[in-house]
């Protein structure tokens, strides 16, 4: 039992570090308060953003907060992948610039999954392959109206 | 595997047969606040019974998931979902019925009925687990910052 | 105790009914669920969204609730008005057309009060008289650059 | 009334002085995520003393709040608000001064040094309150929508 958690966490530390350099470009990592007693520990994350120091999670920002908390599903994906994702507006709290890099982050993972991202925000539609438009029509019943962008470019 | 296709029909606000064609690759569901976005998401839990405590459909019970528009509260709500497996087709869907005293749910494997354990059995080949780690729901990013050193250490035992 | 109870919750209730109209144009009341005993009732909100029937709370998309959740804060500085209020990212759930309206909202009443309002959305931008850009530096401390933008158009 | 100008020194993320001057009407405070755009509302609740229990700081206590970047942590943080009022003005400020063995917080009052009641009575007077209603903090309207309808009453009998 307490090696197949750290064989869990050690996973999760090793993807959580790879992914926080790629999706905000800093170094970081998980750890527990109490590593000899695992199952009485807390899970904690020490995160470096590119050229500040080293901040715990309440020290952060609310976009910083919820690249980390990203980070951390993502790594928790990588270790059990599926074969489709489906996020709902994950990037509410995040600027233009750390929007359009998730949205290229998941681009490159959509060669070996399918994504299925709902968004408002215009960098997640400029990277989509393809683009479904929800109404709500008179009647107050939902429609869907297609758009396949990659034929739209053609 | 894939999700080719997702059929919504008198599902929460989908009060009509709606058809949603899906690629490989990366798609994005965009429209205005509350024009069924998040349903759509929730359609895919409901479908492949997905939902735990930590997955809720914000619905206090499954007749709630039922269109009821104007009034009118028909009598029942399915989602169908076709996975493309290479070349084989994979169809899973779910009906919910409701009559005057009761309410009955149904599933169905490529269009026999099922039980669900015999469909969580068939995901969880394909990497599918009831736990869905795969699907993050309007709020989970919150839920995640703010949930305690403990919690968040649970995901693992939860995992392992 | 119980009367000042009462007007209270009659201010706020005709703050709120006004406020749905205007930012969502629909229609919304405030009611107690053991009316007979206030002190152990709970506040709802049930609200019509245009074109829509009556809705409680939970039922309701991201972004619907948090409209509510706005006009329910207007309705409470409306009974109890300061010369200056500061709102920190409160339109993250919006799509565009609600910004927008939100903006336009702010703006009227900053005629009658100081709104500092921090956004990383365009609609609240554009309707803004001056806008205060901040960065992080090279050094790690932030900065602020400071447009004047009522300036800039002249 | 209106905020003319707010002055900030060595607090949070701004280690060295700003100064951020303010119109009436609407201004937008806009910027990267992880700039210190919510560090600036931080620094006008820090500095009328309006931080109760339901205005955190995100800090664990009042030093954390002395800016300390690179390892370097000087002694004092100061904000200063300047309210014009018709053709006065007034002038708030605060100091956190930290020493080896103890940290002290000052308030001042037009260069003066006072309570952190007398601020109160003057902000009273003017409609800034203590339950700075007037303030949303970030993440504040996600509290509001998830608070249970006992919660909400709540609001009212502290108004009340
Ligand atoms: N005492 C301190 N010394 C130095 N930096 C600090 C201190 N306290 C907080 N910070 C840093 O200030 C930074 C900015 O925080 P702030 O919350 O103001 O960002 P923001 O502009 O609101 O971003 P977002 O758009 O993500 O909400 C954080 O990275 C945080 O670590
Ligand atoms: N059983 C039902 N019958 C009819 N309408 C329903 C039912 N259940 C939910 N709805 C309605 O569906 C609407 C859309 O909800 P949904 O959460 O999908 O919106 P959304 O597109 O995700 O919006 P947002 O961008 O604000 O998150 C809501 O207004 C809700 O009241
Ligand atoms: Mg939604
Ligand atoms: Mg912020």
């Amino acid at each position: 039992k307490r090696e197949k958690f750290f064989e869990v966490f050690n996973a999760l530390n090793q993807n959580f570090r790879e992914i926080i350099r790629n999706l905000a470009n800093g170094e970081g990592e998980l750890y527990l308060d109490n590593p000899e007693d695992p199952f009485n520990s807390g899970l904690y994350m020490r995160v470096r953003p590119y050229g500040k120091q080293v901040q715990r999670l309440e020290q952060m920002s609310g976009g910083e907060k919820s690249l980390v908390a990203l980070a951390l599903i993502f790594a928790i994906q990588r270790y059990k992948p599926a074969p489709f994702y489906a996020f709902d507006e994950v990037d509410m709290f995040l600027d233009g610039v750390n929007v359009a890099r998730l949205a290229r982050m998941i681009k490159e993972l959509s060669s070996q999954a399918q994504f299925i991202v709902v968004s408002l925000r215009k960098p997640m539609l400029e990277e989509a392959d393809a683009i479904v438009g929800v109404t709500m029509g008179r009647d107050n019943i939902s429609q869907v109206t297609g758009i396949r962008k990659a034929s739209m470019i053609q | 595997m894939h999700i080719k296709r997702i059929t919504i029909k008198n599902f929460k606000s989908f009060g009509k047969k709606v058809d949603i064609p899906l690629d490989r690759g990366f798609t994005v569901i965009s429209g205005p606040n509350g024009s069924g976005k998040s349903n759509i998401i929730d359609s895919i839990i409901f479908c492949l019974g997905l939902h735990t405590s930590s997955k809720i459909l914000r619905a206090e019970k499954l007749p709630d998931l039922i269109y009821s528009g104007n009034g009118r509260k028909t009598g029942t709500a399915e989602v169908e979902i076709v996975f493309e497996n290479g070349d084989e087709e994979l169809r899973i869907a779910r009906r919910v019925k409701i009559t005057d005293r009761n309410y009955y749910s149904y599933y169905y494997l490529n269009g026999k009925s099922a039980s669900h354990g015999e469909i969580m059995k068939i995901l969880e080949r394909e990497g599918i687990y009831s736990d869905a780690y795969n699907i993050v729901m309007q709020g989970d990013v919150t839920r995640i910052v703010e949930m305690t050193p403990f919690q968040r250490r649970k995901i693992i035992d939860d995992i392992a």
